[in-house]
This record gives C-alpha cells, sequence and structure tokens, in this order.
C-alpha cells in the first residue's frame, strides 16, 4: 500500500493515542 | 541452548521438516489432558526449565533428569473445579498459574513452591465468570470477567509469594472480550479480541481504552494471539476457531491483520494467510513470529507467520490424533500432546 492508502501515520501512535483517549 | 539443556540426546523419531524431536514424557496415570506448558524454575541455585502437564484434576510439575528422562517433582491435586487452562507467566520463576472451570473460567489459581515452609501451596488470584484471562510479562495477569450487565477488565499485580500486590481497573469495551495479546517490545500495551469481532487496544499504565477497530465479517470469532508494533502499523496475529473448512479456499488457522491506529478509520490493509494444511484450526499458540496449531485432521502444523509459509506438520501417528500444541516459554522448543497424557517435546 502507498502511504495515502494507509492514512496519516505515527511512529507514536501508542503515545498520541493515550493523550487524546479519555481517562 | 535451553532445548539442549532439557535433554541432550535426541531420539529416533519423526523429524518433520524443521521440527526435531527432542524427547517424551508420559504422564501414566493421566487420564485425559487438558493442557501442557513449560515453567522457569529456580532450586538449590539451579534455574532450569521445567514442562507443566494438566489434567482436569491435577497439575504436575516436571524435571529433566537424564537424557530423555523426565520426572515427576510434584502433583497439585485441585479435586473441587475442574481445571481447564494453564496460563503462561512469560519470564517469571516458580509459578505456575491454572484457570478453573467448568464451561467458562471461575477461579484463576497460582501454584508455588514455599521456601518458607518447604511446600507446594496454590492460592486463589481471582474468582468470577471469567471470560478470557492472560499472562504478561512481570508478573502481571490481565482478565475480563462478567457480573450482572458489568464487564470488569482487571490488571493483577502478583508478588513472588504468590499474592497480589496491586489491581489496576482498565475501561471494559462495551462488547465481551474473548481473548487478550500483549504487544510485543511495549510493556505498557495491551490489544484484545472482542464478540463482535473488534480489536481494542489498551494503555495498561493508564487504563484508558485506547482504540477499537472491527477486524470485518469474513472470518467470525477471531482469537488475538500476538500483537507487533512496526513502522507506525500494528500487526495482530488471530486465529479462527469457528472458520468452517471449505474445500475450495481451505481454510486460514492464523491471519496476521495490519491496522493504522491513527486513522480515522483503521481498515485492515492487508492480510497474509499462511499456506493451506488439510483441516480447520482447533487451537494453538504463538510465539514471537512463529504459529502453531492443532488441525481438525488431528495433525500439528508450524508456520512461519513472517513469511506466511508452513514450515512443519506432524501428523496423527500411532497414538491417535494431536491434542495440544504449545510453545514452550522463550522459544525453547515446541510441546504436542496427545489426549492421554503423552507430550513430545520438539526443537524448532
Amino acid at each position: 500500500c502507498s502511504e495515502s492508502d494507509l492514512g496519516p501515520i505515527s511512529l507514536n501512535w501508542f503515545e498520541e493515542l493515550s493523550a487524546e483517549a479519555p481517562p | 541452548d535451553t532445548a539442549e539443556q532439557l535433554t541432550p540426546v535426541l531420539l529416533d523419531g519423526p523429524r518433520e521438516e524443521s521440527l526435531q524431536l527432542v524427547s517424551e514424557l508420559k504422564d501414566s496415570s493421566c487420564s485425559c489432558a487438558v493442557d501442557v506448558s513449560t515453567v522457569w524454575w529456580e532450586a538449590a541455585g539451579c534455574r532450569e526449565l521445567r514442562v507443566v502437564t494438566a489434567s482436569e484434576s491435577t497439575v504436575s510439575l516436571w524435571e529433566p533428569l537424564a537424557p530423555d528422562c523426565w520426572g515427576k517433582v510434584y502433583t497439585w491435586h485441585l479435586r473441587e473445579i475442574p481445571v481447564i487452562q494453564i496460563i503462561s507467566l512469560p519470564d517469571t520463576c516458580n509459578l505456575v498459574c491454572v484457570a478453573l472451570g467448568e464451561l467458562e473460567i471461575g477461579e484463576i489459581r497460582l501454584l508455588l513452591y514455599s521456601s518458607e515452609t518447604d511446600s507446594f501451596k496454590h492460592s486463589l488470584v481471582k474468582t468470577g465468570n471469567i471470560k478470557a484471562v492472560v499472562g504478561l510479562k512481570d508478573r502481571r495477569l490481565v482478565s475480563s470477567s462478567r457480573a450482572m450487565q458489568e464487564q470488569q477488565v482487571e490488571m493483577v499485580s502478583l508478588s513472588e509469594t504468590g499474592g497480589s500486590k496491586d489491581r489496576q481497573t482498565l475501561m471494559p469495551p462495551e462488547e465481551t472480550v474473548t481473548a487478550f495479546a500483549e504487544v510485543e517490545g511495549m510493556r505498557e500495551a495491551l490489544v484484545g479480541t472482542t464478540a463482535g469481532n473488534s480489536v481494542v487496544v489498551w494503555n495498561l499504565k493508564t487504563g484508558q481504552l485506547l482504540r477499537k477497530m472491527h477486524v470485518g465479517y469474513s472470518y467470525p470469532a477471531s482469537i488475538c494471539h500476538r500483537a507487533y508494533s512496526d513502522s507506525g502499523l500494528l500487526f495482530v496475529v488471530l486465529s479462527h476457531p469457528l472458520a468452517k473448512e471449505s474445500e475450495s479456499c481451505g481454510s486460514p488457522a492464523f491471519r496476521v491483520v495490519a491496522f493504522n491506529p491513527v486513522a480515522t478509520s483503521p481498515v485492515i490493509r492487508g492480510c497474509i494467510r499462511p499456506c493451506r494444511v488439510s483441516g480447520a484450526y482447533l487451537e494453538g499458540d504463538v510465539w514471537d513470529t512463529a504459529g502453531a496449531a492443532v488441525l481438525t485432521s488431528g495433525a500439528v502444523a508450524v508456520w512461519d507467520l513472517l513469511q506466511g509459509r508452513c514450515a512443519a506438520v506432524l501428523p496423527p501417528g500411532p497414538a491417535g490424533h494431536w491434542a495440544l500444541a504449545r510453545w514452550a516459554t522463550g522459544g525453547a522448543g515446541l510441546l504436542a500432546g496427545h489426549r492421554d497424557g503423552t507430550v513430545h517435546l520438539y526443537r524448532y
């Protein structure tokens, strides 16, 4: 897949989702 | 190295491509084997890998005595509730964890040796209507249970002496959690599968439920075994115990499914079907990137999940169908078991 197929990719996805998710 | 430590001599026997039979143990008192596993055990300054076998009412610890000779060290008797599963605790020494119950898990117990009292004992960790449980590194145990309409997902940190040090509640998803799997190399991340065929991700430190991603409708009742994070994607190894064997395209024992956890619609971007072997998936185990499964044909098959190729097949032998396939802790080999209590240890 190309990057555009996958959407934005974050190598720090775990930290990003933890910052956004409700506590 | 560990396999060498266990039994230095190879037996004559079937050598199925990349699997080499190393040794055999037979529990003559076992009428129906339920599970098999391995555990690190330290005694008198010597740390060795031991085999654990379980029947409905007993759990036995085996040590390597001599080449191809295993001796039973101790048997715990658990007569009130049947043993249904050995819960592997990676990197943990001198602790065996078991699940007991009827149709579902009703109790989780730790089996251990107490040097204070110089005796083997067992202690209760959790009771309830437990739907799924997994052992994680650093003596941590995560389970999901239901009480009335409420689902509870909880992580228990265990002490070396078998007590509960700490309990952390994780945010439950709406759907019942059917299985958990650790994310390789990420101590605080945990994935799970749900009855609605989704993959969920938790932060174990904060208890947050980070994502819920649907797997699709092609294969229902997905069970997660292992997950890896690489290049911003989350790869999850799934099995499908309810998948019907189809003559035209076979039945995938495992699938490796990739998700982009930060995408708005984290659609499955790819899926690897390991090579087809006759028979549908019954039960199995994943270690690192190797999957092993017992198939309805009675064979055990081993796959390299990264390459998607079948690495070895153990056909059902004179002793009948295989019933159990488990990786030894640390990848020390493959344990394949028959219901009559015979266990073969293979080097992979």
